[in-house]
């Protein structure tokens, strides 16, 4: 997270923290025995990674104090349309983990809502992105391994269309948006999600709840000016999430 | 060799002069030897009788003889004056036998050929006891009362007697013996007359367990006594009455006991008379009643059915429990429950206690929990109320769920839509908030 703060405890208590062979990632908590995340985190290669390797925290805030043992998962489901190998395809980049044992939930594990059929993401409307990711300090980039947050506002289609097209004139292999995906961020950066945070949450509140608005998915560097960082859009896939956990 | 059987004798028959209806031979001298049953005595009727008519039968004659004796000597026809014809009536021989010997001379008249006899025979009943009491002393057939049977007679005896065996004798009888009947009537022997000197009688009424014998000395009591300051004394005619596991009583004088209960199933009457004094005697009805058995009482949380004033031996009571509550004996939990009156005056089980039933813990919820709402352990109309792990979880649907113990021992839900209480997880509200305060 760039730009953001310390996550106080029990302030995100969706949060995941995944480790596959050493690689971060973020995902959230929606059911006693479901962890939603990015489709990326969990396929490499184009290839989904064995369930044994995936790692699963839940309840901190510090990996250093409460890391705990892992929770194991009992089955993955990428989405099955996302196809990504050749990392420039981030269409469907949305993945569920079925645990082995389910949860319990209190104040330091929560599941975040789903969003509801047809939820509409309004342009400026503040979010709340978290991770264990990459921040900034001093200018520098490190990994931190305490939860930060930053609010981000979501940003229309068009503006963040333009700022990929526009980057895509200078640089290669620019991956597109689509219609699965929103943009969150702030036009002179310096607050932004970043590497290490993906799958992670992007959730908006109303009528007091927090509800998983998006998946942290992809962005052109982190927290520089005129881009933003680029967020599956959740409410697309609710039908693909509710049958998942259904038939499984 | 071996004897024959006698041929059973007839109880009818027919017998003919030789050649009858031809006429007979000279010289002829035939026997016949009639017998029937014992029992019964012979009767013989001529339907034919043509036999040679002389003065006394001298020349031809017919001949009945019982036991050697004569009965009749016959000749001659009908309505002849010669000669002496046997009509047509039926002539009794004094038993149940009879000698018929026909005897003819050597000659025989020229003019009118005799064609003999033909008669008919049967047996008819003696009236033994009509017949005269013998001369050798051995006294009458019957002592007492003769009833005469077809063939045969009875002997009977009077009330209070009763027949020896010799079956013709009759002798005092006491009665006595075992009376075993519910209900009966005792009398002194040849009651209501005054019974012969020096009686010995003993009657033992004895009915089954449970059950308890009440005299009732009815009519004439008239035992010899002598007269004291304390009461009747009785000193050579008396009765004793002997219940078990009591001081026998005599009873004697002329006041009537009147009705004595026993509070026994076995009583025994001895009756004394000796050889001076007179008693006129006695005569009682005895009854019995069921033992009582102690009042089953109230049933807390129960009733006992049926209701009755009072129980007695081999009533059933039954005993159910108010809903709500569960029949308990010795621990135990039973279905049913009956016990009867025993012939000991005691119920053969104790009775049960009601308890009241319990639903046991009721299911429990899983990321939640269940509260008394009232009641306590479960028990019959407890009520509980399940909740769930707040904040984090809540009830599916939101509203209250409440069971309540019910008489089936299960939890039932006070609103039937519900089916089980489900805890479903609260989304989405952190219990603490990211507040930015610095503007």
């Amino acid at each position: 997270i760039i730009g953001g703060s310390e996550t106080p405890d029990y302030a995100i208590p969706w949060q995941v923290l995944l480790s596959r062979n050493g690689q971060r990632g973020g995902g959230m908590v929606i059911g006693d025995r479901w962890i939603m995340t990015a489709a990326h985190v969990v396929v490499v290669m184009g290839n989904p990674v064995s369930k044994e390797t995936i790692r699963i925290y839940m309840g901190l805030t510090d990996v250093n104090i409460r890391l705990g043992s892992p929770v194991l998962a009992s089955s993955v489901h990428v989405h099955p349309e996302y196809n990504n190998s050749n990392s420039v395809n981030f269409n469907h980049d949305i993945a569920l983990i079925k645990m082995q044992d389910s949860v319990t939930f209190s104040s330091s594990i929560m599941p975040i809502c789903l969003p509801a059929a047809g939820a509409t993401y309004i342009n400026g409307m503040m979010g709340l992105v978290s991770g264990f990711g990459i921040t900034e300090i001093d200018d520098r980039r490190i990994l931190t391994n305490k939860m930060n947050y930053v609010h981000l506002p979501v940003v229309t289609q068009e503006t963040c269309s333009n700022s990929i097209t526009l980057l895509k004139r200078t640089r290669n292999g620019v991956p597109s948006l689509t219609e699965n995906m929103f943009c969150a961020g702030v036009p002179e950066g310096g607050k932004d999600s970043c590497q290490g945070d993906s799958g992670g949450p992007y959730s908006l509140r109303e009528d007091g709840r927090f509800w998983a608005a998006g998946i942290v998915s992809w962005g052109i560097d982190c927290g520089k000016q005129g881009t933003y960082g680029v967020y599956t859009r959740v409410a697309n896939y609710i039908d693909w999430i509710n049958k998942t956990m259904q038939e499984n | 060799c071996r004897r024959l059987p006698d041929p059973e004798p007839l109880m009818h028959g027919a017998v003919q002069s030789p050649q009858y209806p031809q006429p007979y031979s000279p010289n002829l001298q035939e026997q016949w030897d009639l017998s029937v049953p014992e029992g019964y005595q012979i009767q013989i009727t001529f339907t034919h009788l043509d036999i040679e008519a002389s003065t006394g039968c001298y020349y031809d004659a017919l001949t009945l003889l019982y036991d050697a004796k004569i009965l009749g000597k016959f000749c001659g026809q009908e309505n002849s004056a010669d000669g002496h014809h046997p009509g047509s009536q039926p002539i009794p021989s004094p038993g149940n036998r009879l000698t018929l010997i026909f005897q003819t001379d050597d000659n025989n008249p020229e003019r009118h050929q005799n064609v003999g006899f033909s008669a008919q025979y049967q047996a008819t009943d003696v009236d033994e006891c009509s017949a005269p009491e013998p001369r050798d002393g051995s006294g009458p057939l019957c002592s007492q009362i003769c009833l005469n049977t077809v063939g045969s007679y009875l002997c009977a005896c009077h009330h209070g007697y009763e027949l020896r065996p010799d079956q013709r004798s009759c002798v005092l009888s006491c009665g006595g013996g075992i009376f075993d009947e519910l209900e009966g009537h005792l009398f002194s022997p040849g009651y209501p007359s005054p019974p012969p000197y020096a009686v010995s009688c003993q009657y033992i009424i004895s009915v089954e367990p449970g059950f308890t014998v009440t005299l009732n000395f009815t009519d004439i009591f008239h035992i010899e006594s002598t007269d004291t300051v304390q009461g009747p004394n009785c000193p050579h005619h008396w009765l004793q009455m002997t219940i078990p596991d009591r001081e026998p009583i005599k009873l004697c004088g002329g006041k009537s006991p009147g009705q004595i209960v026993t509070n026994s199933n076995t009583v025994r009457l001895d009756y004394h008379t000796d050889d001076e004094g007179l008693s006129q005697g006695w005569s009682l009805d005895y009854s019995t009643h069921r033992v009582k058995c102690p009042f089953p009482g109230n049933m807390a949380n129960g009733r006992v059915t049926p209701i009755l004033t009072e129980y007695f031996y081999r009533d059933y009571i039954f005993v159910r429990c108010d809903q709500g509550y569960k029949l308990m004996m010795d621990g135990q939990e039973i279905e049913a429950f009956s016990t009867m009156c025993q012939s000991d005056e005691k119920w053969h089980l104790t009775l049960p206690k009601c308890h009241i039933i319990d639903c046991r813990e009721p299911e429990p919820l899983l990321n939640g929990g269940v509260t008394f709402l009232s009641g306590f352990q479960n028990q019959y109309r407890s009520v509980v109320q399940y909740h769930c792990n707040e904040p984090f979880y809540t009830l599916l649907g939101g509203i209250n769920v409440v069971f309540t113990c019910e008489a089936d021992r299960k939890w039932r839900p006070n609103n039937d839509i519900i089916v089980s209480p489900t805890c479903i997880p609260v989304c989405g509200q952190p219990t603490k908030l990211i507040y930015a305060y610095q503007r």
